[in-house]
């Protein structure tokens, strides 16, 4: 049996609206720490990793770990359904091939099932082990999500460099090239609209442009973005989703061929 | 041009 009553159901709405471009079906895991989810994009050059923890639903129950093979592009236009409001229960059990998404309006007066049959899907888990960065950056996600739509109007590809001057973005294609330096700036009234820069040591890495505002759809979850680089590793673009979790996009480098 | 590397080759499999 599970079922999970999130109040704030705007949060799953947004989460939707964040990944189903990116990956088209996945498995929602349910355990008694929470709802998760982990999927690769079709070409297997960005994952995306999702987690809700249970103290962060309103009601949680889920009696046996469960994982849901799910369209996320279907599941998305279920969610559309329910308001910005809306309390979200999601219903399932192991014994049926089905979910069934609840909305209760705020006022009560209104109650909305959508049920969606599940689907197969056989994907494999990828461990992620904790990783030391060279440099983590932390700013505000509209700052992030404005620097690599402007740029994507001039090239394929961010070099996104990390030195003591601060978090230089730039990039090159057939109009020309653009250079972007965001600095250390703490000297706000409010946290959330600082940068902050913390570099164990420069570092300097090309990434794909279309996957990086692909993962700004998730700017709506946050006020912050966490940008984390290491010349070994992929590049973990994290939003945090209000005390209950977070979604985390990695994505794998380009390298001088 | 870049050669794009895949997420897959940094992580392992469970």
């Amino acid at each position: 049996m599970l079922e999970l009553r999130l109040i704030q159901g705007s949060l799953l709405k947004k989460v939707l609206e964040a990944i189903k471009d990116l990956v088209t079906e996945a498995n929602f895991d349910c355990s008694a720490t929470g709802f998760s989810l982990q999927a690769m994009d079709s070409s297997h050059v960005a994952l995306v990793a999702l987690l809700l923890r249970s103290e962060g639903f309103d009601h949680y129950r889920c009696d046996r770990n469960l994982s849901m093979g799910i369209n996320l592009n279907n599941m998305s236009k279920m969610l559309r359904c329910a308001g910005p409001e809306d309390i979200i229960t999601i219903k399932g059990d192991d014994g049926t091939d089905t979910v069934t998404f609840m909305f209760e309006s705020q006022k009560q007066d209104k109650i909305s099932d959508f049920e969606m049959k599940l689907m197969d899907i056989d994907s494999e888990h990828l461990g992620i082990p904790d990783a030391e960065y060279q440099a983590i950056v932390r700013m505000p996600s509209a700052e992030f999500a404005r620097i690599c739509k402007d740029l994507g109007s001039i090239g394929d590809t961010v070099v996104i460099s990390v030195t003591k001057e601060g978090v230089k973005f730039f990039t090159r294609g057939d109009v020309g090239s653009a250079n972007i330096v965001c600095r250390q700036n703490t000297s706000v009234d409010k946290p959330e609209d600082s940068t902050v820069i913390e570099m164990n040591e420069p570092v300097s890495l090309t990434f794909a442009l279309r996957y990086m505002n692909s993962f700004t759809k998730a700017t709506t979850l946050s006020e912050v973005v966490t940008i984390s680089l290491s010349s070994e590793l992929p590049v973990v673009v994290e939003y945090k989703i209000a005390e209950m979790g977070y979604i985390r996009f990695y994505l794998a480098p380009k390298i001088e061929d | 041009g870049d050669l794009q590397l895949i997420i897959s080759g940094y992580f392992f499999q469970l």
